[in-house]
């Protein structure tokens, strides 16, 4: 399984429909403060399943649809994609294809809705998906700004679900 | 269930003890399983780290970047017990001193060699920046919204620290 | 109680809004009492804030950055109210990009000649180092044994990020 | 009144006897990961009248002690020496000196005494000596490492001692 683009509109401060390939090897992000960088990463988590707004930095869900500035005003709905290749993987036989368009879309007051492929699903069958990789969207190889020292300074029966992840 | 649990430990451990003397140049480190004998399933995990020279202390005490450094250690430690296809790290290197940057920037460089995996790493540090393939830059050409532009190094280190 | 309470408020407001609009270069921000009416003398502090262009949100939004800019002038709002006779920082530059660590060191400098603070700053940022008037390494000549000496600025950015 | 010197010896990664002048206008401290630079700061707090270890990132008081290296043995007594300068403050009257040498030490396993100009005090006659003056340990004006967001991210009702601090 691997990840080769996200596509986000009107989620946090990516207003304007933007797509992000991501390739091989180390990828750099770069920016002045408040540009938008950590907002990426907060897309990638809300589409491998999160469901918390609390762990995007927000207090409820429609927190992370576009709020407008000072020249524009607010959305209604956001939308994040992950494209994601599974090819040798055993999803493709259960899919028949070799990619996967994973998407999940915020509709202000309304909640969220989830879809594979263009086929509405549960969210749960999306993190079933990533749950099954150990890609899910809490799985520590993601690191949000400021928590790398959560580790180090969390009690030692916090500290188990590292192993678990392991396993 | 247990025995899965302890087989991930060991491998765990073996991961940890390795690279944190990798990253820190020297010292020492390792893992404790806490078991709790009611509950098997229910232990913790106690981390051990002391840096060349430096007794065997509380983690607590150790610097800022001393533990982002331990913290590392233990991730990529899990990473590669159990490799996933993507790894994000958001300015895991802000309270590094050159030296452990240019440590974690060739720990990076080894295991995306070693496994299948993309990193994208978000980073204020020119050093970082110089050791990626490729850079992108995020801007607000109108202010509050963003886009995403391919930049070369000379315009990313504009956003240096 | 409560009317020292509400007059100290109204200055550190004012301050408030005053330095967040320096620091950000724009934007405006300011402070709300929430008064319990039963205890008044326990009542709670809430921040608004909104960077230049952007509309006033919840500040747990803000980027890291923001959020230290926005606490940094917090801290400067309670400061210049009753001015202490010294200010400790400890690597609060660590998440700033370059324009925002101007525009802080700038802050210090006008305090530090507004009232007579001494500053002692921590820092692994080489514009940081440039601003200060004297600059002290510590090192480990031994491992895990500190000393304390002093240094010029070509010595102390080989520390820096 | 002015902190003019610190002096430290066996605290924590300080065995050495050491004086630190502190001068007017701008210090800044630099060094690499792990050479004691937040030491310094914590040895501040600790001559300020700080009580807890957990704030100097200690389990208990005596990890504040020099604990040893490789090649070096631990030891009992760990001391901190502020002085301060009181000239042309209430202070001068009350201790009829210009200037004031608060000293704190730690005995391993027996606790910690004070001294204010080398006769032996209650700490909390020094606390009460500094909360006069605005500096007390736990000051805003005093911002470790890493605690500079903990202000915007707590909860309201526990920034308003940052009012108390500016009444
Ligand atoms: N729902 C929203 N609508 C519009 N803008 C938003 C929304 N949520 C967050 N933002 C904006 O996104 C910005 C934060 O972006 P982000 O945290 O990604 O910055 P960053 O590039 O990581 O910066 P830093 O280098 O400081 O960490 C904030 O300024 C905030 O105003
Ligand atoms: N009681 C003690 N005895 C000996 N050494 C100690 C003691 N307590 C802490 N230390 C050592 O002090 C070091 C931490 O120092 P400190 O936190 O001041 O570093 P720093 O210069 O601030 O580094 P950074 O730039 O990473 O923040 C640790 O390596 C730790 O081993
Ligand atoms: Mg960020
Ligand atoms: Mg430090």
């Amino acid at each position: 399984l691997s990840l080769d683009k996200l596509s986000i509109k009107g989620f946090k401060s990516f207003v304007e429909p933007t797509d992000f390939e991501i390739k091989n090897g180390l990828t750099g992000i770069v920016g002045p403060n408040g540009c938008g960088k950590s907002n990426i990463v907060e897309a990638i988590r809300f589409g491998l399943g999160e469901v918390s707004a609390k762990q995007l930095r927000g207090k409820e869900i429609d927190d992370l649809i576009f709020n407008g500035t000072d020249n524009r005003p607010s959305w209604n709905i956001a939308e994040v994609g992950l494209f994601v290749n599974i090819e040798g993987n055993d999803l493709e036989n259960k899919f028949e294809s070799k990619q996967l368009e994973i998407a999940r879309k915020i509709w202000r007051g309304e909640g969220t809705n989830s879809f594979i492929n263009g086929k509405e699903v549960r969210l749960k069958d999306i993190q079933l998906l990533f749950a099954d990789a150990s890609t899910s969207a809490r799985s520590t190889s993601i690191v949000s700004q400021g928590r790398i020292g959560a580790i180090t300074q969390a009690k030692p029966e916090d500290r188990k679900m590292v192993l678990e992840e392991a396993a | 269930g247990v025995t899965r649990l302890k087989d991930a430990f060991k491998i765990v451990n073996e991961n940890f003890e390795r690279l944190f003397t990798k990253l820190f140049g020297g010292g020492k480190a390792y893992l404790k399983l806490i078991q709790n004998d009611e509950d098997p399933l229910n232990s913790g995990l106690e981390i051990f780290a002391s840096p060349p020279g430096k007794k065997m202390q509380n983690i607590t005490l150790l610097s800022g970047g001393e533990q982002a450094l331990t913290a590392i250690s233990l991730l990529f430690a899990v990473f590669m017990a159990n490799p996933s296809p993507f790894c994000i790290l958001d300015e895991v290197d802000a309270p590094l001193d050159d030296n452990n940057v240019d440590r974690f920037c060739s720990m990076v460089e080894e295991i995306s060699e070693k496994v299948q995996t993309k990193f994208i790493i978000i980073t204020h540090n020119r050093m970082t920046m110089s050791r990626v393939d490729r850079l992108y830059g995020v801007t607000m050409p109108e202010e509050g919204i963003s886009q995403i532009v391919s930049v070369e190094l000379e315009e990313a280190v504009k956003y240096a620290e």
